[in-house]
């Protein structure tokens, strides 16, 4: 049980860790993206 | 004179089982008090374990969720890319004087309210991470000009209708033929905000019955509420997908047409990637990225206990028929 415990804290940690990757990278297409339409407005 | 020797001060609390039942007859004491006790820390158990895999499937839709977000948002970005690529290549001496202006004008806006509608979506996500929390701020000093743009999206030959999926909600105001194209017109009014000033025309294109041309003035003043709906059933790449139309219409301000169809190309002077602050496209197309997004498809792919199921079933179909065919 505490192996099977210890091993979904570990992919929480994981998959939230991605999560977070996943949002830096969203925020900074954004900002890539609003420059460019910017840049074509 | 001592009296501890003599008076016992002690409460004897020690829950010693075999004490107790020492004590007790078996009968009058049950076990039950243990059996109880273990239960209660097994449930306790079991609902931690549980909080667990619901914040676990939590935190993966969101995941998934941001994965498709991303996915739009890169599609978006290259077909904004291409397009910016052929207006260089189309107009070489414009964009020098226009780059300077809108960097001049756009300087001052802080990077919170250049992140545009993306964050609007993520508003609906419950990850707490500093930055969303600023993302969420809606954006109130976006400053409204006579800004036109026009989208090209191509319908069902069988659709005969006016209308342009675009996120936002409309109410059409008005409808005319004009002479230059057999089909009708319509104008529409950004209905979600009363104060929200935009207004679109939408029209078939002349060359080419099939795409519906929208012509958008102004810019919103509100969040696309209904935009992430649109990414996660896919609209956004209809959009994407579409095809430009070349229908001109008169406009006393500056008009962009966005080509969202054919496939991106880099940019042809590498100047021009720098100049919009670029970096992103690099990103896109580099191969940790391409990898972190296969690595996404794939572990959402094997996170589907209905795709392992349908996999292990063609495997063993396979394997069934090679059986057959060898015998």
């Amino acid at each position: 049980d505490e192996q099977a415990a210890s091993a979904l804290v570990e992919e929480l940690n994981r998959v939230s860790a991605e999560n977070k990757k996943l949002t830096e990278m969203l925020t900074v297409m954004c900002e890539n993206y609003n420059a460019l339409q910017n840049h074509l407005a | 004179m001592e009296y501890t020797s003599l008076v016992d001060t002690s409460l004897d609390l020690n829950l010693n089982p075999s004490h107790f039942s020492s004590l007790v007859p078996k009968k009058e004491v049950p076990n039950n008090f243990i059996e109880l006790g273990l239960r209660m820390s097994s449930v306790k158990d079991e609902q931690a374990a549980s909080a667990l895999v619901e914040e676990l499937n939590r935190v993966s839709a969101e995941n998934k969720k941001l994965t498709e977000m991303l996915t739009v948002m890169c599609e978006n970005y290259n077909a904004l890319q291409n397009h910016l690529a052929d207006y260089m290549a189309k107009n070489p001496a414009a964009p020098s004087d226009s780059t300077n202006n809108s960097s001049r004008k756009r300087k001052p806006e802080s990077p919170t309210n250049q992140v545009m509608t993306i964050n609007n979506e993520r508003g609906n996500s419950e990850s707490s991470s500093s930055d969303e929390d600023s993302c969420k701020k809606p954006r109130q000093e976006q400053h409204i000009k006579a800004k036109i743009s026009r989208v090209c999206v191509r319908t069902e030959a069988s659709d005969t209708g006016l209308l342009v999926k675009d996120g936002y909600q409309w109410r059409k105001y008005g409808q005319k033929v004009t002479r230059d194209n057999p089909s009708p017109r319509a104008y529409f009014k950004c209905s979600h905000a009363p104060s929200c000033p935009v207004k679109k025309k939408v029209q078939r294109s002349v060359e080419d019955q099939s795409i519906l041309v929208a012509t958008y003035e102004g810019e919103h003043n509100h969040p696309n509420q209904s935009k992430h709906e649109q990414a996660s059933s896919g609209l956004n790449r209809t959009v994407a997908s579409t095809t430009l139309g070349s229908a001109s219409l008169s406009s006393s301000g500056p008009t962009i047409t966005l080509d969202l169809t054919t496939p991106p190309k880099p940019p042809t002077n590498p100047s021009d990637e720098a100049k919009v602050g670029g970096g992103g496209d690099r990103r896109v197309d580099t191969p940790e990225f391409q990898q972190f997004l296969v690595d996404q498809m794939a572990s959402s792919l094997t996170k589907d206990p209905s795709f392992k199921a349908a996999l292990a079933a063609a495997i063993s179909g396979r394997m069934v028929q090679q059986n057959q065919s060898q015998k």
